[in-house]
């Protein structure tokens, strides 16, 4: 179903973040409104990677992956305890 | 913990730890399930005011305010968002959307890892002594991840984020999730920036023994850690009523047997479903069981469902057999129903009994707490093992800790069994698992870490994992329960932590960041995926050879590919290694062992003479390894000692 959407985990290069951007976080955001107009951002990740956590469809996903800065995107895993 | 102090020795050497002073300055996040408040392992009596460098936060939400957390439960938050983008709002009739453990597992582990010394602790009077986490007066922040649902990276990473920006010096995660390469596993990313902020990360190794190739949390800068038993069991034994008896384990506590032998039956023959030996969710027939003791065989479902099933179809007791593919290994659970559980040998015995005898009997006899069973530690049969399916290069696990029926910490919104109908509620429970073990090492590292603050989390593993043990105090090798033989470093990794001998190792094996990326140019890793991983852009020399055998890890895998011998039958492996000292001035000798007389070791030079603190010296290893054939294992040690201390490295050698 190419509507459903799933999480997925947006890595991006922060040194090709365009000048014009003062905040990465509008970087971000630009990056997935490039893609879709109605995702939204579940986290934006600060320390452990420079990206962020969204709901994309498959297509949106594969689209978002071509962009500039683009480092990859990953769909989410789930883990259990041990 | 209960006994597990003692068993790792520092109950009576407590003067041996910085406790006092600086250890109340090291902070352990542990991801996880949440927390239980209330727990008396989170009493902050005694502790100085909050280290100055927290930066964290106890966030409310349903049943948790602000005012759960103290000066030993510092920190509490939750991480929902990708957990309820996939499985819809969550359910606050079900679980709470807070930091607040509704599971027990995560006050298990918080409080295993740190928690503050109670006594008179115990399970329905099992494993009854006085609990303590490892560090006792290192504080606890607590961030949760996992929900009904499970664990979902995107708020893993969240968490271990926001872990970082708290300042937490140790992380703890008794949680993993299958097979991936570093870039495309969360737990490895957000590892990676912790690590490069000098906090050490902690992993269980999985529970998916003993299947080789079974480990998870995997990448060199990540701790991961197997499980071992105690030397503490709870007894409890089926007597038959052909006379015979066989040694089983129980936590049960309630309605005694009647103390006569009881009508016993096969849960196969009481059942019309072609599982029905496994005691599944109706499919017991009552008028077969009532009344009766009846035998269940281990697997699928959980161990103390079968004891439900059983109860719910009127049966008085349970005895609980394992297969081959538990072999020998008993966890003991608190049943809701008399019920014990019995090895494969022992269970083969009462399933032959009970084909052979038309009118079968039997009763289980409850022996409560023994401790001293010897030999311990025995490495535990779901303990997950190596080789490292993602870098074989890298020998996982890294070390093993206490992790069977370990007495720690729970909630108070679940019974002991976890199960839904377990109206039961208790302040400690004891369960089983490498997220057991792992939170055992969390806090020893914490210890680690409050008298050297100053280490790297390379450093402080190098510690604990050069000065574990191998073997017992007989000198015999620490075994493994699935084999009844002796453990490998596939199995048991450095072997068996000692904290005590890991404050003071002498010499370590550090590690920085850059090592790390030498190490995935050396996996020839693309820019792309580097800088998933590393978050910044990093371009690998093309001019150096990289080697993941030059990374100064403090154990050796040599994979051998017998179709790529040289001309003389042999393939030669140089292996590098920095040693930096950390104690006083030292000249340390190198010894080998080796199982095998395929793969000859020499070691240049032989000897490493230390000074200052902080002196590095490079030795290099040569293995000159023979053809064997493909699947053959074997393993060997390289031990360098000054006379007092001894700084050892598990070697384990691999023809593919």
């Amino acid at each position: 179903n190419g509507s459903k959407r799933t999480t997925y985990i947006v890595h991006m290069a922060k040194s090709q973040m365009p000048e014009s951007f003062t905040h990465q976080s509008h970087w971000y955001d630009s990056s997935l409104k490039s893609v879709s107009g109605s995702a939204e951002m579940l986290y934006t990740y600060d320390n452990v990677i420079h990206g962020f956590s969204t709901r994309l469809t498959s297509e949106e996903a594969r689209l978002l992956e071509v962009q500039p800065g683009i480092l990859s995107v990953l769909p989410e895993l789930k883990y259990e305890l041990h | 913990t209960t006994r597990t102090p003692q068993f790792l020795g520092l109950g009576d050497n407590a003067d041996a730890f910085p406790e006092s002073n600086s250890v109340s300055e090291v902070i352990i996040g542990v991801l996880d399930t949440g927390v239980w408040p209330e727990s008396k392992s989170f009493d902050d009596t005694g502790l100085d005011p909050i280290p100055r460098t927290w930066k964290g936060a106890c966030e409310s939400g349903t049943n948790f305010s602000a005012s759960n957390c103290n000066r030993k439960l510092i920190g509490a938050r939750f991480f929902a968002r990708g957990y309820e983008a996939t499985m819809g709002p969550i359910d606050e009739s079900k679980e709470s959307r807070s930091p607040r453990d509704d599971d027990g597992h995560g006050t298990h582990t918080s409080t295993t890892v740190g928690g503050s010394a109670v006594s008179g602790a115990s399970l329905f009077g099992y494993a009854e002594g006085a609990a303590r986490g490892m560090a006792t007066r290192a504080r606890v922040a607590v961030y949760k991840v996992c929900w009904l649902g499970g664990c979902f990276s995107s708020d893993i990473l969240a968490a271990m984020d926001k872990a970082i920006e708290d300042n937490v010096h140790v992380l703890s995660m008794s949680l993993g999730g299958g097979m991936s390469d570093y870039y495309r596993d969360s737990v490895a990313i957000g590892a990676f920036a912790a690590m490069e902020k000098g906090i050490l990360v902690s992993c269980s190794a999985g529970n998916a023994g003993p299947s080789p190739y079974s480990l998870s949390n995997v990448a060199p800068w990540i701790t991961t850690v197997g499980a071992g038993t105690l030397d503490r069991d709870f007894p409890a034994f089926v007597s038959l009523g052909n006379g015979q008896n066989y040694s089983g384990v129980s936590l049960y506590k309630g309605m005694s047997l009647p103390g006569k032998l009881l009508p016993f039956i096969y849960a196969g023959n009481a059942s019309n479903a072609t599982n029905g030996n496994l005691c599944m969710m109706g499919t017991l027939i009552p008028e077969k069981v009532a009344g009766k003791i009846v035998l269940c065989d281990r697997g699928v479902n959980a161990r103390v469902q079968k004891g439900l099933v059983v109860k719910a179809a009127g049966g008085t007791g349970m005895v609980l057999a394992n297969t081959a593919a538990n072999g020998e290994e008993l966890v003991a659970d608190a049943h809701l129903l008399p019920a014990t559980a019995v090895g494969q040998k022992s269970g083969d015995a009462v399933r032959k009994y009970l084909m052979s005898d038309h009118n079968p009997t039997v009763t289980i006899l409850f022996e409560g707490t023994k401790v001293g069973i010897e030999p311990s530690p025995v490495v535990a049969a779901f303990s997950s093992r190596g080789p490292n399916s993602i870098t074989p290069e890298i020998l996982k696990p890294d070390l093993i800790a206490p992790g069977v029926n370990i007495l720690a910490g729970w909630s108070g919104s679940v019974g002991p069994t976890g199960l839904a109908t377990d109206d039961r509620r208790v302040e400690f429970n004891i369960i089983s698992g490498t997220s057991m073990s792992c939170p055992h090492v969390s806090g020893l590292a914490a210890l680690v870490k409050g008298a050297h603050p100053d280490w790297s989390p390379a450093a402080i593993r190098s510690a604990l994992m050069t000065t574990a043990y191998i073997v017992y105090k007989n000198g015999n090798s620490i075994q493994d329960i699935a084999t009844g033989k002796p453990s490998t470093p596939f199995d048991h990794g450095a072997g068996h932590v000692d904290p005590l001998a890991a404050l003071n190792p002498g010499l370590v094996y550090d590690l920085a960041a850059d090592d790390y990326l030498g190490f995935l140019c050396a996996l020839n890793y693309t820019e792309s995926q580097i800088n998933s991983v590393a978050r910044r852009q990093f371009t690998c020399d093309a001019s150096r050879k990289y080697s993941v055998n030059d990374l100064n890890y403090p154990s050796f895998a040599v994979n051998i590919d017998p179709t790529r011998m040289g001309s003389g039958g042999t393939s030669v492996f140089k292996y590098t290694r920095t040693l930096t000292n950390v104690g006083s001035p030292g000249t340390y000798k190198v010894s080998m062992s080796s199982e095998t007389t395929a793969v000859k070791i020499s070691v240049e030079p032989p000897t490493l003479q230390f000074g200052e603190v902080n002196e590095k010296k490079t030795y290099t290893v040569t293995f000159t390894a023979s053809s064997m054939a493909s699947n053959t294992n074997s393993f060997g040690r390289l031990e360098w000692s000054d006379g007092k201390r001894t700084v050892g490295s598990p070697i384990a050698f691999s023809w593919t």
